[in-house]
């Protein structure tokens, strides 16, 4: 049965796009069946993968709010080789408001979803920059978390809550889920706050080992990803930095990402 | 009567915390008044200048939601020279909530900060990563508006979405409301990503003159706001960058940006 993880933090431009869109491909490349979902309706991730909003007839949004698409209709197969994609169009903004009244409105995804799941080793989705309908849906069908985030002072802040925010969804709908990994995008290893808070996150969640929380099992990745402007301009190129650049230090941060976690998922 | 100036974006993370503070605290070393009003469940700015949001007994949340509390009840005179702060806490992330049923929902800042504004020169208004009611009642107080945003391919997305706002804003509520100015922060300027998206700007911008839209007058301020680790470190230290190191960098451009502000404002 599948990895699913969740690319997930309110904050904005920390990452989460970036990180989902290399990590997928560089798994895809090392031969694992891996499905993107794009559920933010800045639909950055599928821009990742150059595929045409506006030649999408079928995307996530249909998915969550046309009882008669299924998952089938929605899924662009093979973008890249062993790679699939969900994607999202502008118009998901709206999914909120419409859901918002439906009992079930969390389980959406996961229940529509279902019929392909096992078809995949590895399922990432993206979420937008918000604690909404979205990135609860997203909760309710991941089995595990990554949180990507830059080492910065103000950046520790968001954490705390979004922690509490995935307690709570834990504790309600989906008992089994997990924060297992912290990504330090955009990462100035040479300075000093960077290094401090990179050990205050080590100390972290070593205590948090101790506790029964779902955080109990969380480190902080390695390699970081450097900065490395390549990573910026892939996408105005319609494509991963992996099909842009993938000998710069930015494919080569995120390449040994992906070969660290298919290790720790006995996946090699 | 002052300059009321709005540092709106809805994407996340690109500079318009550390861009309010820095200008603000610039603008009132060069001995004008200032007041920065912090608009942020967040609470970024309130902590740039070292305020404890446990010993804040009113903040911005109460002006909004309390018809007891006057500005003279949340105005912080003098956190620096020349230099007063309305801050924020987290519970002003209730106020859109608690606000969505009045008539008058967007005006409510605008008519509380009446009292006090022509007592300063300039106002600064830090806004959270959206659209919703707290940027929209910054967008109601301000006569214009300044974008800070990364020279990047997706930040160029969020600006027409943005544009499209004030837009309405302007038709609706504000009609003397203007986008004046474009902050580039976190520059790589030695990038070709970033002279491409430069000079995008400007193109933009130039033909925008010909066109009755609220951004005919806008323009790319110089100098950009180079990547300066001193300006992410700067906040953890309870301080702005003027504080904790006016030498650096981040230090010269933002003080450089004020400068140029106050020449185009005739305000030297
Ligand atoms: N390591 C890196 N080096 C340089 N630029 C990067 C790096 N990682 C991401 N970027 C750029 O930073 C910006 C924000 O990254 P990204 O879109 O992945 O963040 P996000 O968390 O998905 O943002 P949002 O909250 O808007 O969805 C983008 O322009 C991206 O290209
Ligand atoms: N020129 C710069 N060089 C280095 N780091 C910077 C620079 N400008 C801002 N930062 C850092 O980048 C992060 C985001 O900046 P900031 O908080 O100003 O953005 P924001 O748009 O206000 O974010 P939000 O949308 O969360 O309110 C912060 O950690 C900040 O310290
Ligand atoms: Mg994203
Ligand atoms: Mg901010």
């Amino acid at each position: 049965s599948p990895r699913v993880v969740a690319f997930i933090n309110q904050k904005g431009g920390v990452g989460k796009t970036t990180s989902t869109a290399s990590i997928g491909h560089a798994l895809a490349m090392a031969g694992r069946r891996v499905c993107l979902v794009d559920l933010d309706p800045q639909a950055h991730l599928t821009l990742h993968f150059g595929q045409d909003a506006d030649q999408l007839s079928r995307t996530v949004y249909d998915l969550l709010v046309d009882p008669t698409c299924t998952v089938e209709d929605v899924l662009r197969r093979d973008v890249r080789p062993n790679l699939d994609l969900v994607p999202a169009v502008v118009d998901l903004a709206a999914a909120e408001t419409e859901l918002a009244t439906r009992p079930d409105r969390t389980r959406i995804l996961s229940d529509r979803f279902a019929p392909v799941r096992d078809r995949f080793d590895v399922i990432l989705l993206d979420c937008p920059p918000s604690l909404g309908l979205l990135t609860l849906n997203a909760l309710v069908l991941a089995t595990e978390i990554f949180v990507p985030m830059q080492a910065h002072f103000l950046a520790l802040q968001g954490v705390g809550k979004l922690l509490e925010t995935v307690g709570m969804v834990s504790n309600s709908v989906n008992p089994r889920l997990r924060v297992t990994g912290i990504i330090l995008c955009m990462h100035d290893g040479q300075t000093s706050l960077a290094r401090e808070i990179v050990a205050d996150l080590d100390a972290f969640f070593h205590q948090a080992r101790e506790q029964s929380v779902p955080w109990s099992t969380c480190r902080v990745l390695r390699p970081p990803v450097r900065r490395n402007i390549k990573l910026a301009e892939a996408p105005s190129f319609g494509g991963s930095i992996f099909d842009y650049a993938p000998g710069c230090p930015g494919a080569s941060d995120y390449r040994a990402l992906a070969a660290q976690l298919l290790k720790d998922w006995g996946m090699q």
